[in-house]
């Protein structure tokens, strides 16, 4: 089973077309392997990616050299995943 | 049995006992009705909602196409129970269910679903594959004859949104079209996806107004405000491709170019913080949000026939 320990999801903001075009670049990015939940279309309104940890360091630098804003949406996606899963058990257990 | 729990997600044998239950403690108004095969040769199944008749007018309503998005299977079993805890009760959903017949297809991508809870919970596609093709599965939606190959999809198998070797060439696209194209009388189509609270009407491929532009937008503005009524969630509205993006190929493109002129695309509630990864104590809220938007959208379809 596929493990998603330190990928993080970013919240991004881009402020203009020129972000969204930096962002639409960064996604052709394939050894970084970003995962785009919410494409960047609008100046203002954001956009979520989840970030692999190996990628996260090299993301985060690049969208800083942009002036691009961002925070973090998700810290560990592999915590929530786990606790759907734990969830899930508890429920099944529950059900029998 | 009746102890299906609606505030868990469930396994894809779960859904489908579920279904059958539903088939089976309402005989005379739920069948399940089997459409095809999908890539891995998992069957199709779309759940009949009818009081009566054949070939009724009709309206299709379809959850996870995007096998990731789990709250939209979770929120079709809910209003599938919904509509048989509701007929007989509910003024506006009795009329409709004496006039038309409800299709509701609650995986739509059962490869896909079948690996989110094996392999790997973020997965988007199907599952085909190609022989020479390093990457596995197909955007099934952007698979459809209407803008196929356009903008917002690609042509790159590795990518989220790879549109396939050709129109319809997924068998879970083709399933529906065929099963959609031999009825004739569908007059309302909803595809349920998660998440970014919006409802939106053709087209996604092209930034042109479609002909019934106005009436859409009313309809829209009119299913968002049920929505809001029920916990207070804002979804905004109007057309793909001016609300979120440009995206060719699309479902609800090909339902209008098809003559279903009441084609409707839902992304469900967002609480900000958790994207696919909603939490299940989230599942009964949305979905009950989200039935007031349905019941307008489908009483809309019931009093103006065309």
């Amino acid at each position: 089973q596929e493990t998603f320990v330190g990928d993080q999801v970013l919240e991004i903001t881009p402020r203009n077309e020129e972000q969204i075009k930096h962002l639409v670049e960064l996604e052709a990015e394939e050894h970084l392997q970003l995962d785009f939940w919410k494409l960047p279309t609008i100046p203002g309104e954001t956009a979520h990616v989840r970030v692999p940890f190996v990628s996260i360091q090299a993301v985060k630098v690049f969208l800083e050299s942009q002036g691009i804003a961002y925070s973090t949406m998700i810290e560990d996606v592999q915590v929530l995943l786990d606790k759907e899963n734990e969830e899930m058990l508890l429920n099944r257990r529950r059900q029998r | 049995n009746g102890n299906f729990n609606f505030e868990a997600y469930h396994t894809l044998e779960e859904i489908s006992q579920e279904m059958d239950t539903l088939a089976a403690q309402y005989p005379g108004l739920v069948s399940k009705v089997n459409i095809g095969q999908s890539f891995e040769k998992r069957p199709m199944n779309v759940l009949k909602f009818s009081t009566g008749g054949s070939q009724r007018r009709a309206i299709w309503i379809d959850t996870g196409i995007h096998s990731r998005e789990w709250i939209t299977h979770a929120t079709g079993i809910w209003t599938a129970k919904k509509i048989v805890n509701e007929y007989g009760k509910d003024h506006t959903l009795t009329n409709i269910l004496n006039a038309m017949d409800i299709f509701m297809e609650i995986v739509t991508n059962p490869d896909g679903f079948a690996f989110t809870h094996s392999m790997n919970r973020l997965w988007r596609k199907n599952k085909s594959t190609r022989p020479g093709v390093f990457c596995i599965g197909v955007d099934l939606n952007r698979n459809w004859k209407s803008g196929f190959g356009g903008n917002g999809s690609n042509n790159n198998p590795c990518s989220e949104t790879y549109h396939g070797p050709s129109a319809q060439s997924e068998p879970e696209v083709a399933a529906i079209v065929d099963f959609i194209t031999a009825h004739g009388n569908i007059k309302a189509l909803i595809s349920i996806h998660s998440y970014s609270q919006m409802l939106m009407y053709p087209y996604g491929h092209s930034l042109e107004p479609v002909p019934n532009q106005k009436e859409l937008y009313n309809l829209a503005k009119d299913a968002v405000q049920a929505l809001y009524q029920v916990h207070g969630i804002e979804y905004i509205y109007g057309s793909i491709s001016t609300t979120l993006y440009m995206a060719s190929g699309i479902t609800v493109d090909w339902a209008y170019d098809n003559g279903i002129k009441y084609s409707f695309t839902f992304e469900l509630r967002d609480t900000g913080r958790y994207g696919f990864l909603l939490p299940a104590s989230q599942i009964i809220p949305t979905a009950q949000e989200t039935w007031l938007a349905l019941r307008t959208i489908m009483e809309h379809t019931l009093n103006h026939p065309y």
